[in-house]
């Protein structure tokens, strides 16, 4: 990890990981 | 909940796109400071004429970049393609980098969702814009290819309607109001977004922010996009992954924070939507040329087409004895000259007649194989009957001969004349003789004198003789 990594801090995703689910 | 749809056609939007303009120049970027609400949100709005030649999507970090899911930052994947606008394309699974939902970049397939319905924005082959759904079969359809493609979450805005609310119920909605995905859809945040607008021109949008703090949601960037003219367009990441680039160099804001919190660091994402300079087809005009303004400029003088992939050597096309070379007609075994059209002189043979004969006393060969032993080079090689020294052969030449035989026809002609001369005067002495006036030739006496009488008598009047 560099001085110019980021942290990712700013998460914006549509979908949460509980609804990692298999798609029919 | 989400199903794929694998056959079919789906709800999407095609629409032609903007052709190239000479002289026109290139993307042109717009900077805002606008009001949403009580909010002053910065951002870039660029447009983009004939986007299918200047716009692609980019793997991260270069071909290849999804198959071994990279992340690169929005800089480094723009600065290696020469993008003269870049900004953070789809989306991709944070811990292992993988690229999510359908990937063509540049006319390579790099990934398929297998039917996953998401919003998706590409570009065909003949430079028709589509936004919407797409099934598998459309998504790998082979008669007008996609040669750019990347996939989104939610349809913004459908042929110049708003389209969120169809879009969360396409595209996986949780039966909750307070599911995640309802809050990605109102949250402000950090957005970019990717359309077009009624002239076919291509739309990227970002606007600065950070989740819940600053920023704009989906329904206010929607709106904004409708007041520039957009027709269709889909939403790209958003938050930390927010990246916009101005010829290789960061022109946002990002919201993530470096490992010191003190400054902001921008993120290492997957795909990247890039604006460039139009290339060529294909991008190097086959290492035969250089790429201007989209234009093949072929280098050599025998480099045609407009990717500098064919040879032309002309009209005559080496007139059937050569083979157009990029140094121009190589000639055949027999023939030489710009064209191949002349043959080999005597004494020269091979490919172009660069091979002098090698035959005895210089005499000429078969133009094709170099042989000596044709019939023509026979006669030329035979020994003469009488045997005769070099130095002999060659005095007499034809000029000598031409003068032994006028000298020879000359003493005929003479010869001629005087037999003839000779032959006629003898016959006129004998027809003297016999015809006409007769002489008469008195015998003199060997010892004696002659007769006066005798000696008196002319000519004519007597003649004893005459008949």
């Amino acid at each position: 990890l560099g001085s110019r990594a980021s942290r990712e801090d700013d998460l914006l995703l549509p979908y949460t990981r509980a609804r990692a689910r298999i798609p029919r | 909940d989400c199903t794929r749809v694998r056959t079919g056609s789906r709800e999407h939007e095609s629409w032609p796109s903007a052709p190239a303009i000479p002289g026109a120049g290139g993307p042109t970027v717009r900077t805002f400071v606008s009001h949403f609400g009580d909010r002053a949100v910065t951002g870039h709005l660029t447009r983009v004429v004939a986007p299918l030649s200047t716009f692609s999507v980019l793997e991260p970090g270069g071909t290849g970049g999804c198959a071994i899911k990279r992340r690169t930052t929005v800089e480094e994947t723009a600065r290696a393609a020469d993008c003269r606008v870049a900004q953070n394309g789809g989306f991709f699974r944070m811990s292992t980098g993988e690229c999510l939902g359908n990937v063509v970049s540049d006319k390579r397939r790099v990934s398929s969702s297998g039917g996953l319905q998401n919003a998706q924005f590409g570009i065909r082959r003949d430079g028709t814009l589509v936004t919407g759904y797409l099934s598998e079969e459309e998504v790998l359809d082979t008669e007008n290819p996609f040669v750019q493609l990347v996939s989104g979450v939610v349809w913004l805005i459908r042929n110049g309607s708003i389209y969120i609310n169809e879009s969360q119920a396409t595209e996986c909605d949780e039966t909750q109001e307070t599911g995640s995905f309802s809050k990605f859809v109102n949250v402000i945040s950090a957005r970019t977004a990717l359309g077009h607008d009624r002239k076919g021109q291509l739309i990227l949008f970002h606007a600065d922010g950070q989740t819940e703090q600053r920023g704009i949601n989906l329904w206010e960037m929607a709106e904004f996009l409708l007041k520039q003219g957009v027709v269709n367009a889909i939403n790209l990441d958003g938050g930390g992954s927010a990246t916009f680039v101005l010829n290789g160099t960061l022109a946002s804001y990002p919201s993530d924070h470096c490992q010191d919190n003190m400054w902001r660091c921008p993120r290492s994402v997957s795909t990247v939507v890039c604006v460039h300079e139009p290339r060529c087809q294909p991008p190097d005009c086959h290492g035969h040329g250089t790429c201007i303004a989209g234009h093949c400029q072929c280098t050599g003088g025998f480099w045609q087409g407009t990717g500098c992939g064919e040879l032309d050597c002309g009209p005559s096309n080496c007139s059937g004895h050569g083979l157009c070379t990029e140094t121009g007609c190589h000639c055949k075994a027999g023939w030489m000259g710009t064209n191949c059209s002349e043959e080999c002189p005597l004494g020269w043979h091979g490919p172009s007649c660069q091979r002098p004969c090698e035959c005895d006393h210089q005499c000429p060969c078969d133009p094709q194989t170099g042989n000596c032993s044709i019939s023509p080079v026979k006669q030329c090689l035979q020994p003469s009957e009488t045997t005769m020294s070099a130095g002999e052969l060659s005095f007499f030449t034809g000029t000598a001969w031409l003068a032994l035989t006028l000298a020879l026809v000359f003493l005929l002609l003479v010869s001629t004349v005087a037999n003839v001369a000779l032959f006629l005067g003898s016959r006129a002495e004998r027809r003297r003789r016999l015809d006409g006036d007769y002489v008469y030739h008195p015998l003199q006496e060997m010892n004696g004198e002659l007769l006066a009488t005798e000696k008196e008598q002319p000519g004519g009047s007597c003649n004893p003789f005459k008949d």
